[in-house]
């Protein structure tokens, strides 16, 4: 089982887009996924939910520990996912005096083990708080979501130096794992300057596959579905599943 | 003096470019403007700072009440900001205890009274924690600033909601003084719909002027310029100018 944080404080990269999307990906590859939304703006949890379903317990109750794995897990077509709510946003000041506080979403998912899941993979929200501490503590992969614009570079070394802290004090098995690069538009040189400059300071760690600007990626949601739901022959699905491709063959 | 906050937990809408650029267009139109920094991430710092200008003190000391005003203006060309500083992300957990939490920024801000300052625009994090109930306290308008994406509309329910708590225990004068519009592609019907909620929604509230999708704004910051000293001939600069006038003439 590979468990994976996508994460960058930076906010509006293409973090949500990009778990469900890789996450659609792969279950399209045959493998078992399981979605964890830690954002409290439950932003993956509207892009997936059918209105009917009832969100009793979430992501916020399982932190608690007042809740197991089998009465959080979502069925979606061909993935699993646990949601968020509203609930989490109080969840930095709440759990701040929590004994183990960063390791409460690690000690959840050990009910994990012998699951059959393949990946298990956790949309971040955009700060370096205490949930985004949560997910580098529990996965030994991070992923970091790059919009292609200078903004998006700006406060890195915050993010590399606390996957540092982290790994000497919480999670030595963490590794920063791939580099995404998202929100692609070939006619704007920012764009190429920028993944140019990224490629330069990440090297091999930078995936292959960079996910092109499609609109179609920004209306899926509303309709709540995945890109390959949405629309399975435009440049996002076709992205996508080519990064899901790149990730499954052990890039 | 007219103290507004430009906010919404989605990321990415463009609450930085927006605080930047309306102010830098209120400063081209005769107004003396204030800028304030209040996100750990410092993207608004980043996009104006010279690289040469030290940055001894900033927000950081003074929501911590350990410097006066004059200590840390900072003056760019046709208009002061105060800048942010990495600090500020541990600010959650480290002045959650501070009697009057919430008050910080509106007790170090008294020492405006009697400045020549027009407008204050303080440009909050992409959540809802105690930086932004501090922007919150301390001003009377806030401008929400929306992408014309689904995404960014969903979570508006918690804003608002956190804004009726704020007017009935923190600020009674506080109110939502105005809508945004940003990265506008009128050939994405997807922005047209959404827009078009938006206003069905907010009636009045929401400005003429919308901001449309233009590259210029996103190469401006690297170069640590505002759309006006990097290319006033742009879409973006036209934007923002024409959103600064409707702003000064009292929307
Ligand atoms: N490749 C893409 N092409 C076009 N639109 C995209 C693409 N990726 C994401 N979007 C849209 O851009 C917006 C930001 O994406 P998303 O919400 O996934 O970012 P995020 O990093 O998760 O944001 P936050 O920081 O708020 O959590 C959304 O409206 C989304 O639909
Ligand atoms: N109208 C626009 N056209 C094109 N690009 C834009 C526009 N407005 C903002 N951008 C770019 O989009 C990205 C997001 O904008 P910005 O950083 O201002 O949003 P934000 O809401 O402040 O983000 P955060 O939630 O991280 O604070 C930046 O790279 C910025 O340069
Ligand atoms: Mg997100
Ligand atoms: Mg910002």
């Amino acid at each position: 089982m590979r468990t994976i944080a996508f994460t960058n404080q930076k906010g509006g990269v293409g973090k949500t887009t990009s778990t469900i999307n890789v996450g659609a990906g792969l279950a399209k590859l045959g493998k078992k996924v399981l979605l964890i939304d830690l954002d409290p703006q439950a932003n993956l949890t509207y892009s997936l939910r059918m209105h009917s379903q009832r969100l009793d317990k979430t992501i916020y109750q399982a932190l608690k520990g007042s809740t197991k794995l089998s009465d959080v897990v979502i069925k979606h077509n061909g993935f699993d996912y646990i949601a968020s709510s509203l609930e989490l946003s109080g969840a930095e000041l709440e759990l701040a005096n929590e004994p183990a506080r960063e390791s409460l979403l690690k000690n959840f998912l050990v009910q994990l083990e012998g699951s059959d899941y393949d990946y298990v993979l956790i949309d971040c929200p955009p700060n370096l708080g205490l949930l985004t501490l949560n997910a580098f503590t529990a996965v030994e992969d991070i992923f970091i979501v790059l919009q292609s614009e200078y903004l998006a570079l700006h406060g890195l070394s915050k993010l590399l130096d606390l996957i540092k802290v982290v790994q000497q004090r919480l999670n030595s098995k963490l590794e920063v794992g791939g580099i995404i690069c998202t929100l692609y538009d070939n006619r704007k040189n920012l764009n190429k300057e920028v993944v140019g400059h990224i490629k330069d300071y990440f090297g091999k760690k930078v995936f292959n596959t960079i996910i092109r600007d499609n609109v179609a990626l920004a209306e899926a949601p509303s309709h709540h579905k995945t890109i390959f739901e949405y629309d399975g022959n435009s440049n996002g699905a076709q992205d996508y599943l080519a990064l899901a491709k790149e990730i499954k063959n052990g890039h």
